[in-house]
């Protein structure tokens, strides 16, 4: 409940019409941007427990964090580019089932894709990442390519997990 | 391979001799659109009287009602896979973008990056894209305004007054929350654009629908904000990266057509969450 009341706080916040509409003084732009980074990071708390929650692992031992990849709008995630082996969490917060195309920056040529909800490998592609996206002033990411998967039928307000290993000849690249 | 196209089995897209992309639809519509990227010079003045007043964070004011045309680089790839075809394109320096057709999915979706906008001409620019169709669209398109609901607009027109528009540019945009399309006068035709943010729009010929995607301006407008929309970062002007989907087609299966286009707004606006957990060879059992 104390992280969800940061998160509508900042939320409410938001709802300023100068916020909605860019019209607000440039410190105020930056105050803006730093409320909506803590909370959306404090978020990840939460997603982790509804997780736990949703595959009953709630009183589970096992220490798990999963992260949110804010910069996927630069094409950059530093959880996806720095693993050979990673697992992605697909929340969907429609209220029907959605099929969708994933695009996650990495750094190898090659990877397995496995749909843990069904247990089958599925079809990927690797796609290099624009030479001025990695030009953008700012960006710190080493990725160069994104993987590109097809999500299929993800349900109303549930989620599908996926497994996604660096082919073993890529490892040591990718690790390196 | 090589290869001087995308778009599958649904379309052929190419750059054309000027650089633009040039959309064929490979069905019975024979519909066709160019896209491409144009400019307005911001008007600036003393705001002292109204026709002094500048372009800034409120209102869009642009100088003269020209709008300039970009010279295309002829620089761009292509990358064709089993999921997904893209036309990676640079426009200009600080111009590009991604045209991208995925498999099972009939939108065709521009992924633009703009920016940082030059200003060592001292001359504040607003960028807009275009995309030209050759439907008959008679002077009316529509927006959804405020994301609810879609209102008809015709152009230099309002429907309770007579009107007398100074500044046609302007007086003829109008906001655009997720949605703007165009109708065919005599066909069953329909051309919609979604975006991925709000934006303003307009339709300024027959057959065309116009967003403004990025804007750097030198002078406040008076309104209140005391501040010139010249937003800067890492010690430049900023960079906007954006998608518009774009859709379109016979509507003579009207339910179906409105039903794909419903979901594509959503999709848009609601996209999913992603959650990212590294991983190990030890750890990767007690994970599932």
């Amino acid at each position: 409940e104390k992280e969800l009341e940061q998160f509508r706080e900042a939320m409410g916040v938001m709802q300023h019409h100068d916020a909605v509409t860019g019209t607000e003084k440039q410190l105020v732009a930056d105050d803006y941007a730093r409320l909506l980074y803590e909370n959306v990071f404090n978020n990840e708390n939460i997603a982790a427990k509804s997780i736990y929650k949703w595959s009953n692992q709630e009183n589970s031992t096992l220490e798990w964090k999963t992260y949110s990849c804010l910069e996927l709008n630069i094409s950059s995630c530093v959880y996806t580019e720095n693993s050979s082996d990673f697992a992605v969490i697909i929340y969907n917060s429609q209220s029907q089932p959605v099929s969708t195309y994933v695009r996650l920056p990495v750094n190898g040529n090659s990877y397995e894709v496995l749909d843990s909800t069904d247990n089958v490998k599925i079809v990927s592609q690797i796609v290099p990442i624009p030479e001025r996206v990695l030009q953008i002033p700012g960006r710190e990411s080493k990725a160069t390519k994104e993987l590109v998967f097809r999500v299929n039928d993800l349900p109303p307000l549930g989620y599908k997990a996926y497994e996604i290993s660096a082919k073993s000849d890529m490892k040591e690249e990718t690790l390196g | 391979e090589s290869t001087n196209f995308i778009g599958g089995d649904l379309y052929t897209i190419t750059v054309d001799d000027s650089g633009h992309i040039a959309v064929q639809y490979n069905d019975q519509s024979d519909m066709n659109f160019v896209q491409s990227f144009h400019y307005y010079e911001g008007a600036e003045g003393n705001n002292k009287v109204y026709e002094n007043r500048s372009s800034g964070a409120y209102i869009f004011r642009p100088k003269t009602s020209e709008i300039h045309n970009f010279v295309y680089e002829r620089d761009y790839t292509i990358v064709k896979g089993p999921l997904v075809e893209e036309i990676h394109q640079n426009v200009n320096e600080w111009i590009s973008q991604v045209v991208r057709v995925y498999k099972q999915e009939e939108r065709i979706e521009f992924e633009w990056l703009i920016g940082p906008i030059p200003i060592d001409d001292k001359q504040g620019k607003e960028i807009v894209t275009k995309y030209t169709s050759n439907l008959n669209s008679n002077g009316e398109f529509y927006t959804d305004s405020n994301g609810r609901e879609t209102l008809k607009r015709k152009r230099d027109h309002r429907p309770t007054w007579n009107l007398r528009l100074y500044e046609p540019i302007a007086g003829n945009y109008y906001p655009v929350t997720t949605k703007m399309y165009l109708k065919d006068k005599n066909k069953p035709l329909k051309f919609s654009v979604f975006t991925d943010r709000s934006q303003g729009g307009t339709s300024m010929k027959n057959g065309e629908l116009e967003l403004m995607i990025h804007r750097r301006l030198l002078n406040d407008d008076a309104f209140g904000v005391g501040e010139a929309l010249n937003e800067v970062a890492y010690n430049t002007g900023l960079v906007v990266r954006g998608i518009h989907y774009v859709y379109g087609g016979n509507t003579k299966n009207l339910d179906a057509f409105t039903l794909k286009e419903k979901k594509l707004t959503l999709e848009l606006a609601l996209r999913p969450s992603i959650f990212v957990t590294p991983l190990t060879q030890t750890n990767i059992d007690n994970w599932r």
